[in-house]
């Protein structure tokens, strides 16, 4: 459906935002590292599936998305990593990997390795931002590049919103993916404050920052 | 529909 399809195209649109800053400005600053470390454990545990995926478009995808967060890794970690600094970068992942591990655990689809992995990633995914957006407190602004990769990257989890009620309304069988669900509101949840300096400064032309 | 993993999102 639309809201699905904007969704995903605006997640990708998020990496190619993310990518052109890199490469462009020639400079990862502002960008956290561990958010980005975090996305790629996100798409390698969520699409261990990729050789069984049945639908072109999700097989697409998801190898457009390992592989872009590879390079995304390999600029940040090698190609520009003295524009990378770490002490801006203090947010404590190992809170976020044990949130998500704990919830995989303890209640998953099925008692599958792949059913585990995947309600793991989606669980990180859910608060995988939480780095980056500490950092934005920290330095209390950001490059207006940086601001729209966040917008993009948010959007993309807030339009799955209306395309779960879309699909819960006209596919007969009305499955809810509780746990898709549960974190992605969730995840939509910790951007909204984000989303509203975005409108209220970005949109109209100002710098990004914070109050 | 037949979803091998269940999961048809991305």
């Amino acid at each position: 459906n639309l809201f699905r399809v904007a969704g995903d195209m605006s997640h990708l649109a998020s990496i190619f935002i993310l990518l052109h800053k890199i490469v462009q400005l020639k400079s990862c600053s502002g960008i956290s590292f561990k958010s980005q470390l975090l996305y790629l454990i996100v798409y390698i545990t969520r699409y261990l599936d990729l050789p069984w995926t049945p639908s072109p478009y999700n097989f697409i995808f998801k190898i457009l998305f390992i592989s872009s967060q590879l390079y995304i890794i390999y600029l940040m970690a090698r190609a520009y990593r003295p524009t990378n600094d770490p002490n801006l970068d203090t947010f404590r992942v190992e809170y976020l990997l044990g949130f998500a591990a704990v919830l995989a655990v303890l209640f998953p689809v099925r008692y599958t390795v792949l059913e585990i992995f995947w309600a793991f990633s989606i669980w990180l995914e859910s608060v995988a931002i939480l780095p980056q957006l500490f950092m934005l407190q920290r330095t209390g602004e950001a490059e207006a590049i940086t601001a729209h990769y966040l917008f993009a990257l948010g959007t993309y989890r807030a339009l799955y919103i209306p395309n779960w009620i879309y699909r819960y309304v006209t596919e007969p069988t009305h499955k809810i993916d509780t746990i898709a669900v549960v974190a992605g509101v969730l995840q939509t949840v910790l951007y909204s404050d984000f989303f509203w300096i975005y409108y209220t400064k970005v949109m109209k032309g100002e710098k990004f920052k914070l109050p | 529909k037949i979803m091998v993993g269940g999961h048809d999102e991305l």
